[in-house]
């Protein structure tokens, strides 16, 4: 088992998903940019905030949003500050 | 398409007909609901309408090469501002650019919003989408409702028209051929037996020539890997600069490549290393009727003394595209100086170097310049024509 000490990005990959992808419909190129803030930064979070605000997040919330949006999880790289996801589409 | 979790922010970036602000709704109830961010829209928590309050929204894109096949609140950008407007007060919309040309678009509430005292809570049980109360944006006492993070610095490239030869890179056979290739080189360079991708296997074709795994040479994200190293997109923030920086990349089938990269520490001139959480995002549509790349990323061009200019001509010279946009956001206050120094003159020292280095782009010329003075942002729109 791989155990990435702290701080060190890695890797997650969501095989179901990856596995028999097909984008041959896929014909727009510019995409939609949607940036939400809900704190001037990581270390000024409200009060009530659970700690680590969104990252503390369980990943598998985030599906019913994203399939709404039309998009599934392939990847995530999991970072000390930053979550980065891969999506589909 | 990628999202980016920060435990302050989400961004959330999306490609084709996917139908970004239906997800909207959703987003805001799980901030409030499993992060416990703040909100004012209902009365509790347990009202399945419960939306976090926002500090601030933005909501871009550039115009579409074929709006009509859009969904939901995307086939246009009017739709797109009366759906945001039926959520957020104080929300302003603006179009940026050629009218007649390549344009782009930006939706923004105004955090000024934290000076008008939240609604008091209704619940909006029974109460149609467009008829429900508005989320205000911006409450975000007891810390006021600036944004802070003075170190906020977007920039985004959109390319279209990409060189035919440059996007063949994308499409899974090519991808496929050079990982091939790259496989073989490096067999021959360790030696079969020495070589773990053959000798754990030691499959044989029947002329005796080693066989690849086919996972290494059909899967998205081994693919991905090897098409972010051929086109150069690896060397962007390359690991030796960047020991930690970490690319996920995928190249889809028949065509089309996404990539995220997270750069956890970016060390400053003076030595300082900032951990505020930086990423870059690249996706790519090949195909020559509707071809199209992106990159965009958040780590400072200012902290490490790397020009942005520089940042752009390596990007441009990965697709070569036919034409370009850069937007340039920046948290005002965000030019850090050292004791002594006057920020306002290092704003403008800095600002006039910069602004003649990205004049000159290799092999474009630029079009437009557009500035918006923003209340706690300056944008500049840049595009730029191939010579």
């Amino acid at each position: 088992t791989f155990s990435p000490s702290e701080g060190t990005p890695y890797l997650t990959i969501n095989h179901d998903v990856a596995a028999d992808l097909d984008s041959t419909n896929a014909f727009e190129g510019p995409e939609k940019l949607l940036e939400v803030w809900f704190a001037p930064s990581a270390k000024a979070l409200p009060a009530g905030v659970k700690e680590g605000g969104l990252k503390a997040v369980n990943p598998d919330s985030w599906t019913p949003m994203l399939d709404l949006v039309h998009c599934k999880v392939l990847s995530i790289i999991n970072s000390e500050n930053v979550d980065a996801y891969l999506l589909s589409e | 398409s990628s999202m980016f979790v920060f435990p302050h922010k989400i961004i959330l970036k999306t490609c084709g007909t996917t139908t970004l602000l239906l997800g909207l709704d959703l987003m805001l109830r799980i901030a409030a609901a499993e992060a416990g961010f703040p909100y004012h829209n209902v009365a509790s928590l347990d009202d399945p309408k419960v939306a976090a309050t926002p500090l601030r929204v933005f909501y871009s894109r550039k115009n579409f090469l074929f709006p009509q096949r859009q969904r939901g609140p995307h086939k246009s950008w009017r739709d797109e501002v009366t759906f945001l407007d039926s959520m957020f007060e104080n929300g302003s919309a603006y179009m940026v650019g050629k009218m007649n040309g390549d344009h782009w678009y930006l939706y923004i509430t105004s955090p000024t919003s934290s000076l008008t005292p939240p609604r008091t809570p209704t619940s909006s049980r029974g109460v149609s989408p467009s008829r429900r109360s508005k989320i205000p944006t911006g409450i975000v006492a007891p810390f006021g409702g600036v944004i802070e993070n003075n170190e906020d610095e977007t920039l985004e490239i959109l390319m279209t028209d990409l060189d035919p030869e440059n996007a063949k890179k994308f499409y899974l056979d090519e991808a496929a051929a050079i990982a091939k290739e790259k496989l073989f080189a490096k067999s021959e360079a360790n030696g079969d037996a020495s070589f773990d991708v053959f000798s754990s296997s030691g499959d044989c074709d029947a002329d005796g020539q080693a066989v690849l795994p086919e996972a290494l040479t059909t899967e998205g994200h081994a693919l991905g890997t090897v098409v972010s190293e051929a086109c150069g997109l690896s060397a962007v923030y390359p690991t030796s600069t960047y020991p930690d920086a970490r690319v996920d990349a995928y190249q889809f089938s028949p065509c089309g490549f996404s990539a995220n990269g997270v750069v956890p520490a970016v060390a400053g001139a003076d030595g300082a290393v900032s951990k505020a959480g930086h990423y870059f995002t690249v996706h790519v549509t090949p195909e020559p009727q509707c071809s199209f790349a992106s990159f965009e990323t958040n780590v400072p061009a200012r902290q490490n003394g790397r020009q942005t200019a520089e940042v752009i001509e390596q990007v441009v010279n990965i697709f070569r595209p036919g034409r370009f946009s850069v937007t340039l956001f920046e948290a005002k206050g965000a030019l850090a100086t050292t004791p002594g120094e006057d920020a306002d003159d290092t704003r403008r020292n800095w600002g006039a170097a910069a602004k003649q280095r990205m004049e000159r782009i290799n092999g474009y010329r630029r079009v437009d310049r557009i500035v918006h003075d923003f209340e706690d942002y300056d944008l500049v729109f840049r595009y730029y024509e191939r010579e």
